[in-house]
């Protein structure tokens, strides 16, 4: 089973 | 006072249909650089980043910088109306709360304007740093958006596997299982019908088909598109615009539960 990840969790917040 | 014109109103067109399925409403950063757009779609699954360099436009101006908010939707209304061999104008005022987008017939017998209203929108921007990827693939974006049109029938997500060898997509699901291959091309007659594929390491990665389709609505756009991928990060899907910038969707992988 995999999940979908959230792109946030990849690039931060400028 | 803002003013970019291109002497065809297709390249603006098909960049619209290109984001409109993933964003609804998006802001279009101008400097004396270009215009900029960079939204993550409702979900904050996917991103877009779209460049488009103030050289490659026919005529450009922008002696302040200004953040232009639109309904993309709104937007796309204004762009059916334009012919495709039309020029268009997008003119807007420092501070202004409206932007106008004016077409112009090839004879210049017919001048329409469209004012649309700007949106204030609150939008985050995300910093994406540059990143050496484990591979690249190049390959024809029509087959790109074939490949992916044909999996989704199988199954919500696409498993992407590259090795030196090729390139593999993955889809299984109720009714079966989906594999397409491809191999590197060598010595093909034209460069945008190539496959190249640069390796440092082999991945396997995993992403949901819908986001995938919703890019390959950029392929009117370009010939070629680029797969960017590195274990545990995001596909870069980049489409080239000739002469003109380009768009990059970033996707979140799917990551086991």
């Amino acid at each position: 089973k995999t999940k979908q990840g959230n792109i946030m969790n990849f690039f931060k917040k400028k | 006072m803002f003013e970019a014109r291109l002497n065809n109103a297709t390249t603006l067109k098909k960049i619209l249909d290109a984001i409109k399925d993933l964003l609804n409403e998006g802001t279009f950063d101008c400097s004396d650089s270009g215009i900029q757009l960079q939204a993550m779609d409702n979900s904050h699954v996917s991103l877009v980043s779209l460049t488009l360099r103030s050289d490659g436009f026919d005529k450009f101006r922008c002696d302040r910088n200004l953040s232009m908010g639109m309904n993309l939707g709104s937007m796309a209304k204004i762009l059916k109306c334009a012919n495709n061999d039309d020029t268009v104008t997008i003119k807007a005022q420092d501070n202004a709360d409206t932007v106008t987008f004016m077409f112009e017939s090839q004879n210049q017998e017919k001048v329409s304007d469209y004012e649309m209203k700007l949106m204030n929108l609150d939008q985050e921007h995300l910093g994406i740093p540059e990143t050496d990827y484990s591979c690249v693939v190049r390959m024809p974006a029509m087959e790109f958006a074939r490949i992916c049109r044909d999996l989704a029938q199988f199954s919500e997500s696409v498993v992407i596997c590259c090795t030196k060898e090729g390139v593999k997509f993955s889809a299984s699901g109720d009714v079966g299982s989906a594999n397409v291959k491809l191999a590197q091309t060598f010595n093909v007659d034209k460069e945008e019908e190539a496959i190249v594929i640069e390796m440092q390491e082999p991945v396997v990665l995993t992403f949901a088909c819908r986001y995938l389709n919703a890019f390959t609505k950029a392929t009117p756009l370009s010939n070629q598109v680029q797969l960017s991928m590195s274990a545990d990060v995001p596909l870069v899907v980049e489409y080239r615009i000739a002469e003109l910038g380009h768009i990059r969707y970033y996707l979140a992988p799917k990551i086991e539960d």
